[in-house]
């Protein structure tokens, strides 16, 4: 009861820290691989400029994911779990400390790369503007009825690796279904990393949720 | 310290009860979506009833993997852990009462499909015979890099549906090297559950696990 109430604290802390900064955080969760970091080198690729974009990254070991990010000349804070016993979620007070090495003067979009888990961080509040969960078309259409806190905790879902569809029996339908049994007011986008298919919805729902910052 | 006694102890019951009934008990885990319920479906078709099989199924919530599997006509038993605090990862004592659920003087291989979590299911012993770790190819070669400590508790590795590799751009000799740098004695398979390739060399395994325990 009384670490919730912790959590929830620092959480508030983080809301209120993002919003005076004028930053819109979003907090990307997923299975390990299901494509978290190529959306991300995707997103950073084709907004360029026209939005000031950072990241703090969330792993138990390396810094594979910060370096790929790295490369589009954005700024990374690097959150390692391992040393501190491997915890598969993040916390709002790593990521508030993580993103007080950051100059979000510059920035209007903050990632956040949670832990690759479809488990533990969703029951994690890290005072972000928007949860948004990855689901791949490889991992089965069953998931958000396995593993439907996840799906609850978060304001979008994308549907990820699409390009892959033509070499899987995969039922959309089936899918779609059972996102909204688990949540009935979570949106869905579907979208491939590789080809681009379907970005600029992603991106554009990116756009809406930085002007409402502003 | 204390818990990580009280489970050890647990996992030694578990591993007398296994001899006992002349049983060899085998843990799989890895990534939701991995493929660990199909490669259980096209065990139990390809073995019949060459070896009695059981398996004691752990998911947050729902059967439906359990009801995959009891159409094969083999004994199930369903450990949810979502009514107790959502855990993502099965405990030796859990393990244990589902399996005094089954008769165990048919069965030859007992499986354990752990909760879909590249993390938290290495930490804690169930007394198994064998740890098995599913990677697929959809999931990226920097798994064994990230997530260390599974590839570390593991006594064999199966890459998974390499039916699909000729729609990724996916580098096996690097997947293979990280496996090895994660645990230099870790044996991998490669195998794909649709088409059946290499899934031969998993059955050939099992018979040896199984005849040791004889
Ligand atoms: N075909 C295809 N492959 C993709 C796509 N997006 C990612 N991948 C592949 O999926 C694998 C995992 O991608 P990552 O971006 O590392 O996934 P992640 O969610 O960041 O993984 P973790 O951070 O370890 O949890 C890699 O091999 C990618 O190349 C996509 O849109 N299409
Ligand atoms: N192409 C291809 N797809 C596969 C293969 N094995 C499993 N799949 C697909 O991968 C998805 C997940 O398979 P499951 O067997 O449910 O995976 P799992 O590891 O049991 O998932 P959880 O129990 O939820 O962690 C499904 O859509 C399967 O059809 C394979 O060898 N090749
Ligand atoms: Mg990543
Ligand atoms: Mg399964
Ligand atoms: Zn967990
Ligand atoms: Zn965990």
């Amino acid at each position: 009861k009384k670490l919730m109430a912790a959590q929830e604290a620092d959480a508030e802390i983080n809301r209120k820290f993002f919003s005076d900064m004028n930053v819109a955080a979003v907090n990307m969760m997923s299975s390990p691989g299901s494509g978290k970091t190529a959306l991300l080198e995707k997103t950073l690729e084709a907004l360029g400029g026209e939005l000031g974009a950072a990241v703090v990254e969330g792993d138990i070991l390396t810094t594979l994911d910060a370096e790929r990010l790295a490369r589009f000349g954005i700024q990374t804070a690097q959150i390692n779990t391992g040393p501190f016993g491997g915890d598969c979620h993040l916390e709002a007070a790593w990521v508030r400390s993580a993103a007080e090495q950051l100059d979000l003067s510059l920035v209007d979009l903050l990632f956040v790369e949670n832990v690759g888990n479809l488990v533990c961080p969703a029951e994690f509040n890290l005072g972000v503007d928007a949860n948004v969960v990855l689901i791949s078309v490889t991992e089965g259409e069953d998931k958000p009825a396995k593993y439907p806190i996840m799906f609850r905790s978060c304001d979008l879902c994308v549907v990820s690796k699409i390009d892959l569809l033509p070499a899987l029996d995969f039922d959309m339908e089936l899918l779609e279904r059972n996102i909204r049994a688990a949540n009935p007011g979570l949106r869905a986008m579907k979208l491939s990393a590789k080809t681009g298919e379907g970005v600029c919805e992603w991106l554009d729902w990116l756009r809406g949720l930085s002007a409402s910052k502003k």
